[in-house]
């Protein structure tokens, strides 16, 4: 998936890196120091839906189904998450207990057209 | 949000780069509060030292990895009296395991000072606890301690049930194994930057655990 650039309106993924200093969080959040909040954003022309990639594959076979029952579909390709990954954090809870645990889907990796 | 757009992530008039910062800054406290099911930032009251932080931390780089969607816990040690002198003691822990998960590892982590006299033999007990009533104590491990330096006990983490109010105090009792002197003083560094800390280890529920199977 390329990522954004100004001129591009096309689907692509547009990064964002937070620092967890900038939230204020670097008291009780220990590692990492800050993670990437990447989204997805950006057109999807007829003929790029249904590009390559997990959402793109599951709205697939909704389209195909929905074709089957009516000439045209009913929605429009959307810009989606394709591929994320997990955010492993060490932080401090309320009782200042060390607590390291992997929170789920936090990183867009990839983007691409439903 | 594009009003009426059927696909709000493909376009529309572009935010200036101040505002989408600010919005991307909203974004990721919401994130990672939903992520860590956490409705606010945790107020630390007491967070503990950096140096008790850093040697537990570096105690534990070398253990096993958290399963997914697992948490690894360190809970400092609270030291209720002072009867050091015996090197028996009770330690109180604050923890917060989410209720949806099921504790299956749990590790009690002592450094004996140097002036072990001789091999030690300790006993942990669980301390109180809402069923059993103030006072009482329910037997968790025994181990023999030899060497000065950290020791990492394990305890049976079926007797560290969860408690509402989310304190687990336990109960040392120190004796030497060798001849009938009596123990020496300061054998456990329960305070100070060497005091003593649980390791647990948690992962989620399976759905319908616990719950009475008929037969």
């Amino acid at each position: 998936t390329p990522s954004c650039e100004p001129a591009t309106p096309l689907c692509c993924r547009r990064d964002h890196y937070v620092d967890f200093q900038e939230l204020g969080w670097r008291d009780w959040i220990l590692q990492p120091e800050g993670y990437r909040l990447n989204y997805c954003s950006g057109q999807c022309p007829p003929h790029l839906a249904g590009s390559p990639g997990i959402a793109a594959s599951f709205h697939s076979a909704v389209f195909s189904l929905l074709k089957a029952n009516n000439p045209w579909p009913l929605g429009t390709s959307c810009c989606v998450p394709t591929a994320r990954r997990p955010l492993s954090l060490l932080y401090l809870d309320r009782d200042g207990n060390v607590v390291k645990t992997d929170v789920p889907d936090m990183v867009v990796e990839a983007c691409g057209c439903s | 949000q594009v009003a009426g757009s059927a696909c709000p992530s493909c376009g529309g008039p572009a935010l200036a780069p101040q505002a989408e910062r600010a919005l991307v800054l909203k974004l990721a406290k919401q994130q990672i509060l939903e992520g860590l099911q956490l409705t606010s930032r945790p107020r630390l009251t007491h967070p503990p030292p950096k140096a008790v932080l850093t040697r537990a931390l570096r105690r534990l780089q070398r253990g096993r990895v958290v399963p997914a969607n697992g948490e690894q816990v360190i809970s400092f040690a609270v030291l209720t009296d002072s009867s050091t002198a015996t090197c028996s003691s009770t330690l109180t822990f604050h923890l917060s395991t989410p209720r949806s998960h099921h504790l299956y590892h749990a590790r009690l982590w002592l450094h004996v000072l140097p002036t072990l006299p001789g091999p030690l033999s300790l006993r942990i007990f669980r301390w109180g606890g809402r069923r059993r009533g103030r006072g009482s104590r329910v037997f968790l491990a025994e181990h023999q301690l030899t060497t000065p330096g950290w020791h990492a006990l394990t305890l049976p983490s079926s007797g560290l049930k969860r408690e509402e109010s989310g304190v687990l105090k336990l109960r040392l009792d120190c004796s030497l194994l060798e001849g009938n002197r009596t123990v020496a003083p300061q054998l456990l560094d329960t305070s100070g930057e060497q005091r003593p800390f649980l390791e647990l280890k948690t992962q989620p529920k399976l759905p319908g655990a616990g719950r009475a199977r008929r037969r």
